[in-house]
Protein backbone atom coordinates (compact mmCIF):
# COMPACT_ATOMS: atom_id res chain seq x y z
CA UNK A 1 0.00 0.00 0.00
CA UNK A 2 1.28 3.12 -1.21
CA UNK A 3 1.35 6.01 1.51
CA UNK A 4 -1.09 8.31 1.65
CA UNK A 5 -0.66 11.72 -0.22
CA UNK A 6 1.98 10.05 -2.13
CA UNK A 7 0.50 11.13 -4.92
CA UNK A 8 -0.07 14.52 -4.68
CA UNK A 9 3.94 15.14 -4.14
CA UNK A 10 4.72 15.45 -7.82
CA UNK A 11 3.07 17.65 -10.49
CA UNK A 12 2.01 16.61 -13.64
CA UNK A 13 3.69 18.69 -16.94
CA UNK A 14 2.60 18.24 -20.25
CA UNK A 15 4.85 15.76 -22.37
CA UNK A 16 5.45 19.36 -25.37
CA UNK A 17 5.28 21.98 -23.03
CA UNK A 18 8.27 24.20 -23.33
CA UNK A 19 9.55 23.25 -19.95
CA UNK A 20 9.52 19.69 -20.49
CA UNK A 21 11.32 20.09 -24.11
CA UNK A 22 14.03 22.38 -22.39
CA UNK A 23 14.27 19.63 -19.80
CA UNK A 24 14.56 16.88 -23.01
CA UNK A 25 17.36 18.89 -24.78
CA UNK A 26 19.52 19.19 -21.75
CA UNK A 27 19.19 15.38 -21.20
CA UNK A 28 20.07 14.20 -24.78
CA UNK A 29 22.75 16.96 -24.68
CA UNK A 30 24.22 15.28 -21.81
CA UNK A 31 23.49 11.81 -23.00
CA UNK A 32 25.24 12.50 -26.66
CA UNK A 33 28.33 14.10 -24.48
CA UNK A 34 28.62 11.29 -22.45
CA UNK A 35 28.65 8.32 -24.87
CA UNK A 36 31.44 6.34 -25.99
CA UNK A 37 30.13 3.51 -28.03
CA UNK A 38 27.50 2.71 -29.92
CA UNK A 39 25.76 6.23 -31.93
CA UNK A 40 24.71 9.01 -30.63
CA UNK A 41 20.72 9.38 -30.29
CA UNK A 42 17.93 11.75 -31.14
CA UNK A 43 14.83 12.94 -29.13
CA UNK A 44 11.62 11.06 -30.69
CA UNK A 45 9.29 11.47 -28.24
CA UNK A 46 8.70 12.52 -24.23
CA UNK A 47 6.72 9.68 -22.88
CA UNK A 48 5.79 11.30 -19.38
CA UNK A 49 7.09 13.83 -17.01
CA UNK A 50 6.76 14.23 -13.64
CA UNK A 51 7.94 17.26 -11.64
CA UNK A 52 9.06 16.36 -7.89
CA UNK A 53 9.67 19.09 -5.36
CA UNK A 54 13.57 19.32 -4.01
CA UNK A 55 14.59 20.48 -0.40
CA UNK A 56 15.59 23.12 0.11
CA UNK A 57 15.81 23.99 -3.40
CA UNK A 58 14.29 23.64 -6.70
CA UNK A 59 12.55 20.61 -8.53
CA UNK A 60 13.76 17.41 -10.39
CA UNK A 61 11.87 16.79 -13.83
CA UNK A 62 11.55 12.66 -13.71
CA UNK A 63 11.14 12.28 -17.45
CA UNK A 64 10.82 8.76 -19.98
CA UNK A 65 12.24 9.68 -23.39
CA UNK A 66 11.92 8.11 -26.43
CA UNK A 67 15.19 8.13 -28.70
CA UNK A 68 16.31 6.92 -32.31
CA UNK A 69 19.46 5.74 -33.03
CA UNK A 70 21.73 8.40 -35.37
CA UNK A 71 23.99 7.79 -38.36
CA UNK A 72 27.43 9.58 -36.39
CA UNK A 73 29.34 7.33 -34.03
CA UNK A 74 28.97 8.16 -30.36
CA UNK A 75 33.16 9.50 -31.00
CA UNK A 76 32.21 11.44 -34.15
CA UNK A 77 32.62 15.07 -33.29
CA UNK A 78 30.01 16.28 -35.50
CA UNK A 79 26.79 18.00 -32.95
CA UNK A 80 24.00 15.49 -32.45
CA UNK A 81 21.77 18.37 -33.71
CA UNK A 82 23.48 17.90 -36.60
CA UNK A 83 23.52 13.96 -37.35
CA UNK A 84 20.44 12.22 -39.24
CA UNK A 85 18.40 9.97 -37.57
CA UNK A 86 18.75 6.58 -39.23
CA UNK A 87 15.40 5.32 -41.27
CA UNK A 88 13.72 2.53 -40.72
CA UNK A 89 14.86 0.60 -43.73
CA UNK A 90 18.09 0.93 -42.43
CA UNK A 91 16.91 -1.25 -39.53
CA UNK A 92 16.31 1.25 -36.75
CA UNK A 93 17.26 1.36 -33.48
CA UNK A 94 15.19 3.01 -30.78
CA UNK A 95 16.29 4.18 -27.05
CA UNK A 96 14.13 3.77 -23.82
CA UNK A 97 16.02 6.58 -21.22
CA UNK A 98 15.15 7.39 -17.92
CA UNK A 99 16.12 10.82 -16.51
CA UNK A 100 16.37 12.81 -13.34
CA UNK A 101 17.03 16.50 -14.14
CA UNK A 102 17.87 19.21 -11.27
CA UNK A 103 15.80 22.57 -12.52
CA UNK A 104 17.46 25.44 -9.90
CA UNK A 105 17.56 28.58 -10.45
CA UNK A 106 16.56 28.64 -14.12
CA UNK A 107 19.11 26.38 -14.43
CA UNK A 108 18.55 21.99 -15.29
CA UNK A 109 21.42 20.32 -14.92
CA UNK A 110 21.18 16.19 -15.33
CA UNK A 111 21.54 13.96 -12.43
CA UNK A 112 21.33 10.29 -13.67
CA UNK A 113 19.98 8.70 -17.09
CA UNK A 114 19.68 5.18 -17.18
CA UNK A 115 18.73 3.78 -21.21
CA UNK A 116 18.38 0.77 -23.07
CA UNK A 117 18.28 0.72 -27.08
CA UNK A 118 16.79 -2.27 -29.19
CA UNK A 119 16.14 -2.85 -32.80
CA UNK A 120 12.99 -2.54 -34.86
CA UNK A 121 11.30 -5.74 -34.74
CA UNK A 122 12.58 -8.04 -37.83
CA UNK A 123 8.55 -8.69 -38.18
CA UNK A 124 7.63 -4.77 -38.63
CA UNK A 125 10.68 -3.97 -41.01
CA UNK A 126 9.83 -6.76 -43.37
CA UNK A 127 6.34 -5.73 -43.45
CA UNK A 128 7.33 -2.43 -44.10
CA UNK A 129 10.17 -3.45 -46.98
CA UNK A 130 10.40 -7.08 -47.42
CA UNK A 131 13.69 -6.58 -49.40
CA UNK A 132 15.87 -4.27 -46.72
CA UNK A 133 18.55 -6.39 -45.03
CA UNK A 134 17.52 -6.71 -40.92
CA UNK A 135 20.77 -6.00 -38.33
CA UNK A 136 23.20 -9.23 -38.35
CA UNK A 137 24.51 -10.37 -34.96
CA UNK A 138 27.90 -8.49 -35.12
CA UNK A 139 29.46 -12.05 -33.58
CA UNK A 140 28.55 -13.39 -36.81
CA UNK A 141 31.53 -15.05 -38.61
CA UNK A 142 31.11 -13.18 -41.96
CA UNK A 143 30.48 -9.90 -39.99
CA UNK A 144 33.60 -10.30 -38.19
CA UNK A 145 36.03 -11.20 -41.62
CA UNK A 146 34.18 -8.64 -43.15
CA UNK A 147 35.40 -5.46 -40.41
CA UNK A 148 38.88 -7.46 -40.84
CA UNK A 149 39.16 -7.17 -44.16
CA UNK A 150 37.60 -4.02 -44.34
CA UNK A 151 40.07 -2.21 -42.00
CA UNK A 152 42.89 -4.47 -42.97
CA UNK A 153 42.06 -2.79 -46.73
CA UNK A 154 42.09 0.42 -45.40
CA UNK A 155 45.76 0.09 -43.16
CA UNK A 156 46.86 -0.89 -46.61
CA UNK A 157 45.94 2.24 -48.86
CA UNK A 158 46.85 4.87 -46.17
CA UNK A 159 50.62 6.53 -45.27
CA UNK A 160 49.46 7.20 -41.85
CA UNK A 161 49.32 5.75 -38.65
CA UNK A 162 48.77 1.78 -38.13
CA UNK A 163 44.39 1.81 -36.96
CA UNK A 164 43.00 -0.45 -34.45
CA UNK A 165 39.50 -1.89 -34.71
CA UNK A 166 37.51 -0.07 -31.44
CA UNK A 167 34.15 -1.66 -31.76
CA UNK A 168 32.25 -2.75 -34.51
CA UNK A 169 28.65 -1.29 -34.36
CA UNK A 170 26.25 -2.11 -37.27
CA UNK A 171 26.16 -5.18 -40.07
CA UNK A 172 23.77 -6.57 -42.81
CA UNK A 173 23.99 -9.27 -44.73
CA UNK A 174 22.51 -8.99 -48.21
CA UNK A 175 20.95 -10.81 -50.57
CA UNK A 176 21.96 -14.40 -51.12
CA UNK A 177 24.61 -13.84 -48.17
CA UNK A 178 27.05 -12.69 -50.86
CA UNK A 179 27.55 -9.32 -49.39
CA UNK A 180 28.12 -8.31 -45.84
CA UNK A 181 28.05 -4.90 -44.71
CA UNK A 182 29.51 -3.42 -41.68
CA UNK A 183 30.59 -0.03 -39.59
CA UNK A 184 33.03 0.09 -37.31
CA UNK A 185 35.29 2.44 -35.07
CA UNK A 186 38.81 2.50 -35.03
CA UNK A 187 41.74 4.13 -33.54
CA UNK A 188 45.07 5.09 -34.76
CA UNK A 189 48.17 3.66 -33.34
CA UNK A 190 51.85 4.44 -32.70
CA UNK A 191 52.58 1.73 -35.65
CA UNK A 192 52.93 3.34 -39.09
CA UNK A 193 50.13 1.68 -41.26
CA UNK A 194 52.95 0.58 -44.14
CA UNK A 195 55.48 -0.78 -41.90
CA UNK A 196 53.59 -2.67 -39.10
CA UNK A 197 54.78 -6.42 -38.28
CA UNK A 198 52.93 -7.50 -35.04
CA UNK A 199 50.10 -5.24 -34.72
CA UNK A 200 49.50 -6.74 -31.40
CA UNK A 201 52.67 -4.30 -30.87
CA UNK A 202 51.05 -1.19 -31.52
CA UNK A 203 49.54 0.99 -28.81
CA UNK A 204 47.28 3.90 -28.71
CA UNK A 205 48.32 7.19 -29.27
CA UNK A 206 47.91 9.08 -26.07
CA UNK A 207 46.19 11.93 -27.84
CA UNK A 208 43.02 10.23 -28.88
CA UNK A 209 42.62 9.94 -32.91
CA UNK A 210 39.30 8.20 -34.06
CA UNK A 211 38.01 6.81 -37.12
CA UNK A 212 34.77 5.69 -38.14
CA UNK A 213 34.45 3.35 -41.25
CA UNK A 214 31.74 1.73 -43.88
CA UNK A 215 32.68 -1.59 -45.32
CA UNK A 216 31.47 -3.75 -47.97
CA UNK A 217 32.85 -7.48 -48.96
CA UNK A 218 31.29 -9.02 -51.53
CA UNK A 219 32.16 -12.93 -52.22
CA UNK A 220 32.77 -13.42 -55.82
CA UNK A 221 33.88 -17.18 -57.03
CA UNK A 222 36.80 -18.41 -55.38
CA UNK A 223 38.03 -14.37 -54.44
CA UNK A 224 36.14 -11.40 -52.42
CA UNK A 225 35.89 -7.89 -53.06
CA UNK A 226 36.46 -5.24 -50.32
CA UNK A 227 35.27 -1.75 -50.40
CA UNK A 228 35.77 0.66 -47.72
CA UNK A 229 35.32 4.55 -46.81
CA UNK A 230 36.46 5.88 -43.50
CA UNK A 231 36.51 9.00 -41.76
CA UNK A 232 39.12 9.91 -39.61
CA UNK A 233 38.10 12.40 -37.04
CA UNK A 234 40.80 14.95 -35.82
CA UNK A 235 42.70 14.38 -32.37
CA UNK A 236 40.60 14.55 -29.62
CA UNK A 237 40.86 13.98 -25.78
CA UNK A 238 38.91 11.19 -24.31
CA UNK A 239 35.27 11.29 -24.11
CA UNK A 240 35.41 10.74 -20.57
CA UNK A 241 37.77 13.63 -20.06
CA UNK A 242 35.56 15.64 -22.22
CA UNK A 243 34.09 18.87 -20.03
CA UNK A 244 30.31 18.01 -19.32
CA UNK A 245 27.69 20.54 -18.20
CA UNK A 246 28.36 20.83 -14.59
CA UNK A 247 27.76 20.01 -11.86
CA UNK A 248 28.97 16.74 -12.26
CA UNK A 249 28.25 14.16 -10.68
CA UNK A 250 25.36 12.22 -12.64
CA UNK A 251 25.31 8.75 -12.98
CA UNK A 252 25.26 7.72 -16.62
CA UNK A 253 24.47 3.90 -17.11
CA UNK B 1 -30.69 28.24 -4.44
CA UNK B 2 -29.52 29.66 -7.92
CA UNK B 3 -29.43 27.79 -10.54
CA UNK B 4 -27.83 27.99 -14.03
CA UNK B 5 -29.76 27.68 -17.09
CA UNK B 6 -28.55 25.00 -19.01
CA UNK B 7 -25.96 26.28 -21.53
CA UNK B 8 -25.07 23.77 -24.14
CA UNK B 9 -21.38 23.28 -23.72
CA UNK B 10 -19.54 23.03 -27.21
CA UNK B 11 -17.09 19.95 -27.30
CA UNK B 12 -13.53 21.02 -26.21
CA UNK B 13 -10.63 19.54 -27.80
CA UNK B 14 -9.32 16.30 -25.85
CA UNK B 15 -6.00 17.15 -24.10
CA UNK B 16 -3.76 14.25 -23.72
CA UNK B 17 -0.50 15.82 -21.80
CA UNK B 18 1.45 12.68 -21.83
CA UNK B 19 3.02 11.50 -24.43
CA UNK B 20 4.29 14.44 -26.86
CA UNK B 21 4.88 14.04 -30.48
CA UNK B 22 6.55 11.86 -32.30
CA UNK B 23 9.46 13.97 -33.62
CA UNK B 24 10.96 11.21 -36.71
CA UNK B 25 8.72 8.45 -36.77
CA UNK B 26 7.25 5.34 -34.72
CA UNK B 27 9.16 2.52 -33.81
Amino acid sequence: VSPPMIGLLYREVNCDDPESEQAAMVAMDYLNKNLFRGYKHALNRIEKVKVWPRRPFGEVFEMELDTLETTCHALDPTPAANCSVRPLVEHAVEGDCDFRVLKQAGQFTVLSVKCDSSPDSREDLKKMCPDCPVLAPLNHTKVVHAADAALKAFNTQTNGSYFQLVELTRANIGYLSRTTYVEFAMAATDCAAQEVTDPTKCNLLAEKQYGFCKGTVTEIPRQEKVSVTCTVFPPQTQPDNSPVASPPPATLL
Amino acid sequence: SVVQPSVPVAAGPVVHPCPGRYRHFKV
